[in-house]
């Protein structure tokens, strides 16, 4: 495993962990999406199906736990806890997001490396995942303040993207026949959605003011 | 091949 790679997965895991300690320490989930939290879990759930029969690495293992069990979690605190459930922006969270599921699964019955199940989903989670921070993205447009671990939240899920793609480059020229066209132009797609994030949450640290982004 | 993928990114 490289560098990139590591690093990528270390600020995914920043993320979910700063996510969890909003959440469970702060009781609040203000400016967070459940849609986008939602598919997150529809994501993990279905690309990890072979983390019982398919054994690569213990950190594979214990990575795959970690994020299917954190993306359950925030989904159940954000429905069920009745403190953070107040706290959630309901009228702000409107994005219909099973509008981007059944494109996803018509594009991974169509477009897919082997057609069997486990792979058309794991291929489908792919899709999906590139397209799942759309809701929360248009969530932080429509929240006039966004606060700093939500800040920080998008951002750390938006370097994990940037740094798989400098893993998927170093893998390319280090390892024969390491060529996945599906992974990349999703990723790319993905790192793509968060580039006016960026924009504004470099520019609100540089000038230190609030983020805030443009209506 | 009909190998299985081995999808060993997370």
């Amino acid at each position: 495993m490289n560098a990139f790679r590591l690093a990528g997965d270390m600020t995914h895991l920043i993320s979910v962990l700063v996510l969890l300690l909003k959440i469970h320490t702060i009781k609040s989930c203000a400016g967070i999406s459940l849609k986008t939290q939602e598919l997150y879990a529809l994501v993990f759930a279905t690309r990890y199906l072979d983390i019982f029969t398919d054994f690569i690495s213990l950190y594979n293992t214990v990575m795959k736990l970690i994020f299917l069990g954190s993306s359950f979690s925030i989904v159940w605190y954000m429905r069920r806890h009745k403190l953070v459930q107040r706290s959630y922006d309901k009228d702000h969270d409107t994005f219909r997001h099973q509008l981007l599921v059944l494109p996803c699964l018509i594009l991974a019955l169509l477009i897919h490396e082997q057609f069997t199940f486990k792979e058309v989903m794991w291929t489908f989670s792919i899709y999906l995942e590139a397209v799942a921070i759309l809701p929360q993205l248009v969530l932080l447009q429509r929240t006039r303040n966004i606060d700093n671990l939500t800040g920080q939240y998008v951002f750390f899920l938006g370097a994990y993207r940037s740094l798989y793609i400098l893993n998927w480059i170093y893998r390319y020229f280090t390892e024969p026949h390491y060529v996945h066209w599906i992974t990349w132009i999703s990723g790319l797609v993905q790192t793509l959605l968060y580039a006016d994030f960026f924009y504004y949450y470099i520019s609100s640290w540089k000038n230190n003011v609030k983020l805030t982004l443009p209506a | 091949g009909t190998e299985e993928n081995d999808h060993d990114e997370l």
